[in-house]
């Protein structure tokens, strides 16, 4: 695991006794390696790596009195700095309706992730919510989506026909009609390149005015998880980041890219296929996952 | 792009960006890189281009001739979830279904919700019957009856759908190992083919799937899916390389017609185009 490559870098790096300018590159590139490895994008890595050299090659760290800390110190406080210090919260409008449009690949746990978050709203904000289906495309989505709010007791809007912004619209009027607090739309899986689908997001938001647009990745993503996050935030703008399938033994590298790249949040991981699992994101967590 | 003639060098690591962000991997990468290395003397353009397809081709285990013609060929699809299985089985029971088979499709995922309905339209757009029990059935079960229909009805392709399952999930594993072993028992003439779905966005946890996979119920080939993403897809052919498994098919968009058979050179063109 990254851990484990990172506390065998460090054992290494204790060996050394001072640190000097080969000995700090020298343990950067082992570290640069081992973020590869966990799936950190190349360009991502390349940045985090310049930026950790110059605060390593600081002052602070030569003339410490115990500079291997120093150097441990500088790397992972680097890390969750990308990461996010704190765990973010969602933005939730305790007046109106809030509403959470989710986005994101094919397969990439959207529609499961919809229910969990359903699930999360009303038992910590205790707000009633209300899961639209937007995803008039991929064969039995809608229900799919209905199956899986039935049976947790949640309420979903849907239509047989319609465009997806005209369901997402007639679902606000519904909500407001009866009383639902939370809007949370489950909309069909697209690729970043794909500049109809791209387009029918564009709209869907400017009409429908989120105050979270939530792009869910697979934890297991590769390199594209720059291009992809990049896409869905140039393109859209999204405000935070869910990954899911944390339960999975991938390293999560995706998440410091995507994060890095775009400068939003992970906020909300889902660890299984059941609608409690699923947990706040704690930057310094997955620094260490990352890291071993 | 120095590919185009360079120092040694600067072309190597420039090589090894392209692998690297296409998710060959480190492994894989240096593996490449080093061989271009050691047989890399001119530096004319053409021939880098072409040593490295050479070299990535010889490595990654291609497609072994068709076996000779059995009754009934029984293709089990499985992997992690969300990589397109359920969509693939659809696209391969079509383009057998194209080629003039007499094509079962069995709906052995019992587990998530609607997937039975997903598969029942995937199997009107392919024009194939369905074996299927309901959501909560055992999935085994359904296997062992799609085999008596695939017999009793000279059925020439079975095509069955799993549910997605992580491969460090120990019982679900076991699961597919016991779904796997009823194929077994059941068609035991039949030519049975053990296909793991690799969707072409997984970085290097692909190499755990599959090895995992690999491990548990033996893998024959690979499905690379959603190829036409900004995903290249490298990781299936780390595996390829590493596990000796050949890529049988790729999916390259969400219709029905989206599904090709694998060809490494359109790959590799593709990949250094
Ligand atoms: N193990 C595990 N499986 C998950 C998790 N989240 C989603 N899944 C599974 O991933 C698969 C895909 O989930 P969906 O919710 O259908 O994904 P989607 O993004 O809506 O897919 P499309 O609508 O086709 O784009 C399903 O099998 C889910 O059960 C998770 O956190 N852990
Ligand atoms: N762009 C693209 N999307 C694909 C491709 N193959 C499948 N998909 C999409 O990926 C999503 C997931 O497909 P499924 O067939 O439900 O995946 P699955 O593996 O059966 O999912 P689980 O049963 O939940 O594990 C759907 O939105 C499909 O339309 C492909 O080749 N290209
Ligand atoms: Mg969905
Ligand atoms: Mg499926």
């Amino acid at each position: 695991s990254l851990s484990n490559r990172l506390s065998e870098i460090m054992k290494k790096v204790r060996g050394w006794g001072s640190l000097n300018e080969k000995n700090i590159r020298d343990g950067l590139r082992d570290i640069k390696l081992a973020l590869l490895e966990a799936d950190v994008n190349y360009k991502v890595v390349k940045g985090f790596i310049d930026g950790a050299t110059e605060s390593a090659l600081g002052e602070q760290v030569l003339n410490s009195i115990t500079p291997v800390q120093q150097f441990t110190k500088v790397v992972y406080d680097y890390l969750v700095k990308i990461l996010g210090e704190e765990d973010h919260d969602l933005k939730i409008s305790f007046g109106g309706i809030s509403v959470f449009m989710l986005v994101g690949l094919q397969g990439s746990g959207k529609t499961t992730t919809a229910v969990k978050l359903a699930h999360y709203v009303q038992k910590n904000y205790n707000k009633k919510p209300l899961l639209i289906a937007a995803d008039v495309y991929r064969p039995a989505a809608v229900k799919q989506l209905e199956l899986l709010s039935e049976k947790n007791g949640f309420s979903i809007y849907k239509e047989d026909n319609g465009k997806p912004v005209d369901i997402c619209l007639s679902g606000l009027k519904f909500a407001r009609e009866n009383s639902y607090q939370v809007l949370i739309i489950d909309t069909a899986g697209r690729l970043e390149i794909d500049e109809k689908m791209m387009n029918e997001l564009i709209e869907m938001k400017n009409r429908m005015k989120p105050h979270e647009v939530i792009l869910i990745a697979d934890a297991a993503t590769g390199q594209v998880a720059v291009s992809v996050a990049q896409g869905f935030n140039e393109k859209l703008g999204i405000t935070g980041i869910f990954l899911s399938r944390m339960d999975s033994d991938a390293r999560g590298g995706a998440a410091l890219s995507m994060s890095y790249i775009t400068g939003r949040y992970i906020k909300f991981i889902g660890t299984g296929e059941k609608i409690p699992d699923f947990e706040k994101f704690y930057p310094s967590r997955i620094a260490s996952r990352i890291l071993n | 792009n120095s590919i185009f003639g360079g120092k040694k060098e600067e072309v190597l690591s420039e090589i090894e960006e392209l692998l690297i962000t296409a998710d060959f991997g480190l492994e894989f990468t240096s593996e490449i890189t080093g061989a271009m290395d050691n047989k890399m003397s001119s530096f004319e353009k053409d021939d880098h281009i072409r040593l490295l397809k050479d070299i990535i081709r010889e490595r990654m285990t291609l497609a072994s001739l068709p076996e000779p013609p059995t009754e009934l060929n029984a293709h089990l699809i499985f992997g992690v979830n969300g990589t397109g299985k359920t969509t693939t089985v659809g696209k391969l029971a079509y383009k057998l279904k194209k080629e003039g088979k007499n094509v079962l499709i069995a709906a052995a995922d019992t587990y998530r919700d609607a997937a039975i309905e997903q598969l029942l339209v995937w199997s009107k757009r392919a024009a194939v019957p369905v074996i299927r029990q309901f959501q909560g059935s055992d999935a085994g079960a359904v296997v062992y009856d799609a085999c008596d229909a695939a017999l009793g009805r000279r059925v020439d392709d079975l095509v069955i759908d799993t549910a997605g399952r992580l491969h460090n999930k120990e019982m679900l594993m076991e699961e597919l190992v016991k779904i796997g072993r009823i194929l077994d028992k059941k068609l035991p003439d039949a030519q049975r083919f053990k296909l793991l779905v690799i969707d072409a966005t997984t970085g290097q946890n692909g190499l755990s799937q599959a090895s995992l996979f690999n491990e548990y119920v033996g893998v024959d080939g690979i499905i690379l899916t959603k190829l036409d993403s900004s995903a290249k897809g490298g990781i299936a052919c780390a595996v390829s390389g590493k596990l000796q498994i050949p890529i049988l098919y790729a999916g390259t968009g969400e219709k029905v017609v989206d599904l090709i058979n694998f060809d490494v050179d359109k790959y590799l063109d593709m990949l250094f185009s």
